[in-house]
Order: structure tokens, then C-alpha cells, then sequence
């Protein structure tokens, strides 16, 4: 699968949406 | 991969070799069975746990082919309907009890002081469960109203230590899986087949994505972190049969998290002909009881079928289980029969 498929892939993704989601 | 398994020669039992078999004469009505880590005298062992509706009963080693019942644990009140797995958890076994679905959860445990006995540690109407390491167990249940999703830290003695809400999402929860090396991270699916990833620390909901239309009432058995990726193993017990891909029993999905995108990588279908299916996975290795009566296993990386055991002498498999710590495969009949397989 590429990037393109998918979109942008982050390898920090779990931190990063953990400081986005509503606590 | 498709041609090999539509060969009439395609998979046999050759990848699983019996280790051994246990029988209980007492038990005419399993209805699942399982591993269990038990620490007596200083050294640990696997023992085969079994259940029927109104009994669990702990299985030891006694020789390499030879198991003897250590202990029968009777619960009375409500049937039994599964074992659910504590991965490396000791000397406590988990069961989820209920008429047509899960009304309660209790722990059967063994201590010195106390010999045997059980705890409950949930009731309410329980749409899923499942155990992760680090002796924690999540749940979801559901009130006219609402959906509770929560942890409980188990404790070594069958009580709960600590309690977290997890967020839930609208949609009610249908299974939970661990995501392999991210001790905080969850994944479920949802009755409107969705994934969802939760962190277990702070009980964030984080993300949503949806499966898709062609396989519904997906469920998930396991995940993988990697590369920025989510990797979801899932099961469709409700999928139809397609011309250009068979029947699905398994497939890895790929989700983006960041994005909620999502790819197929991984296919393994059922062997031609064979319908029905109830799915464990554990580590890359998927089992399943086929309707006929038989048990296939994939090697999902690869989306190969690399076994078949077909019925036996003693009828129709009636469950699939992987035991703890790659010891195999567990067969049981509907007589009580249990074999342990090599795999």
C-alpha cells in the first residue's frame, strides 16, 4: 500500500492523536 | 496461493501433529476451551482449561501425552458461554457466564489461604470482553440509555485493583483486540463495522474508521503496530460467498490512523466448498470450525489454508483455540474429547 492510498503516514500517530482527542 | 488451496491434494493435517488427547467422560456438552499459566511449587506450566455450561475444570500435565483433572469448578446459576483468555496472567482463570448474551464475568482462582473458589468482577448486559496483559480485562456493556466501556485491573487474588472508564463510541462495541506491542492501545469493532482505538491510559476514543460495506459485521482478533500503520485482523462470520475471492474466513486490513484510510493486504478464505466459521487468531496463525465440522488454519501473513483437520471417528470439531505461549492448537469434540495439537 502506498502513501498515496492511504494518506499521510505519521509514526508518532498514537501520541498524536492523543494530544488532539477530547480528554 | 488460490490455485494451491483449490487442488484436490490442497492442505491436510500434516502441519499439526497430535500431542495429545484428554477426555472428560463427565462433560457431554463443551463449550470452549483454553490455556491457562498456573505457578505451583516454584515452576510454571500450561494447563488446558474446559468448560461446559455448568462446570470449569483445570487440566495438569501429568506425562507428555497424559493430562489428569486437578480441579472442577462448578457455577450453577448461569451457563457458562466462553473462556475468556488472560494472556500471561497466572493461576486465574476468566469466565463469561449469561443465558443469550454475557450477564456476568467472574474469575476462578486458586490461593493458599482460600483453596479454590470464584469472584465476580462484572454484571450487566456485556456485549464483549476481552483480557490483555498485565492482568487487565476491558468490557462493553449497554443500558437502554448507554454504552460502558471499561478496564478493571485484576488483581492476584480475583479482585479488581483499579477501575477506568474508556469512552464509547455510538455505536455498540462487538469484540476488542490488543494492538501487539502498544501496551496502552485498543482496538474494537462496532455493530455499524467500524474500528475504533482507544488509549487505555487516559480512556481517549481516538479514532473511528469505517470497514466498509462488502464485509459486514466484521470482528476483530488481533492488531499490529508498525511502519505507521494499524494492521487489524479481522473475521467475517457473516460474509457471502464472491466469485473472484471465495468466502473470506480472515483478512489484514491496513488502516491510517492519522488519516482514517484503510487498505486490504491480506485475504485467506475458506477451502472451496466449506461454509461457516468461528475464528481464533493467535500470533500470525487463524483457526476456525467450519461448518462441516472440520478445523482449517491459515498462516494469515501469507493468506494460505496450511491445515485441515477433517471430522474425526469421534464426529464433527466443535472448537478451535490457540493455547498460550505457541503450545499448539486445541480441538475440542462434542463428546468432551480434547486434542492438543503441534502446529
Amino acid at each position: 500500500c502506498s502513501e498515496s492510498d492511504l494518506g499521510p503516514i505519521s509514526l508518532n500517530w498514537f501520541e498524536e492523536l492523543s494530544a488532539e482527542a477530547p480528554p | 496461493d488460490v490455485a494451491e488451496q483449490l487442488t484436490p491434494d490442497g492442505p491436510r493435517e500434516e502441519s499439526l501433529q497430535l500431542v495429545s488427547e484428554l477426555k472428560d467422560p463427565w462433560c457431554s456438552c463443551p463449550v470452549d476451551v483454553g490455556t491457562v499459566w498456573w505457578a505451583a511449587a516454584g515452576h510454571r506450566e500450561l494447563r488446558v482449561v474446559t468448560a461446559s455450561e455448568s462446570a470449569v475444570s483445570l487440566w495438569q500435565p501429568l506425562a507428555p501425552d497424559c493430562w489428569g483433572k486437578v480441579y472442577t469448578w462448578h457455577l450453577t446459576e448461569l451457563p457458562v458461554i466462553q473462556i475468556v483468555p488472560l494472556p500471561d496472567t497466572c493461576n486465574l482463570v476468566c469466565v463469561a457466564l449469561g443465558e443469550l448474551e454475557i450477564g456476568e464475568i467472574r474469575l476462578l482462582l486458586y490461593s493458599e489461604t482460600d483453596s479454590f473458589k470464584h469472584s465476580l468482577v462484572k454484571t450487566g448486559n456485556i456485549k464483549a470482553v476481552v483480557g490483555l496483559k498485565d492482568q487487565r480485562l476491558v468490557s462493553s456493556s449497554r443500558t437502554m440509555q448507554e454504552q460502558q466501556v471499561e478496564m478493571v485491573l485484576l488483581s492476584e487474588t480475583g479482585g479488581s485493583k483499579d477501575r477506568q472508564t474508556l469512552m464509547p463510541p455510538e455505536e455498540t462495541v462487538t469484540a476488542f483486540a490488543e494492538v501487539e506491542g502498544m501496551r496502552e492501545a485498543l482496538v474494537g469493532t462496532t455493530a455499524g463495522n467500524s474500528v475504533v482505538v482507544w488509549n487505555l491510559k487516559t480512556g481517549q476514543l481516538l479514532r473511528k474508521m469505517h470497514i466498509g460495506y462488502s464485509y459486514p459485521a466484521s470482528i476483530c482478533h488481533r492488531a499490529y503496530s508498525d511502519s505507521g500503520l494499524l494492521f487489524v485482523v479481522l473475521s467475517h462470520p457473516h460474509a457471502k460467498e464472491s466469485e473472484s475471492c471465495g468466502s473470506p474466513a480472515f483478512r489484514v486490513v491496513a488502516f491510517n490512523p492519522r488519516s482514517g484510510r484503510s487498505t486490504g493486504v491480506m485475504f485467506s478464505c475458506l477451502p472451496p466448498g466449506r461454509a461457516g466459521r468461528r475464528g481464533d487468531v493467535w500470533d500470525t496463525a487463524g483457526a476456525a470450525v467450519l461448518t462441516s465440522g472440520a478445523v482449517a488454519v491459515w498462516d494469515l501473513l501469507r493468506g494460505h489454508c496450511t491445515a485441515v483437520l477433517p471430522p474425526g471417528p469421534a464426529g464433527h470439531w466443535a472448537l478451535a483455540r490457540w493455547a498460550a505461549g505457541g503450545a499448539g492448537l486445541l480441538a475440542g469434540h462434542r463428546d468432551g474429547t480434547v486434542h492438543l495439537y503441534r502446529y
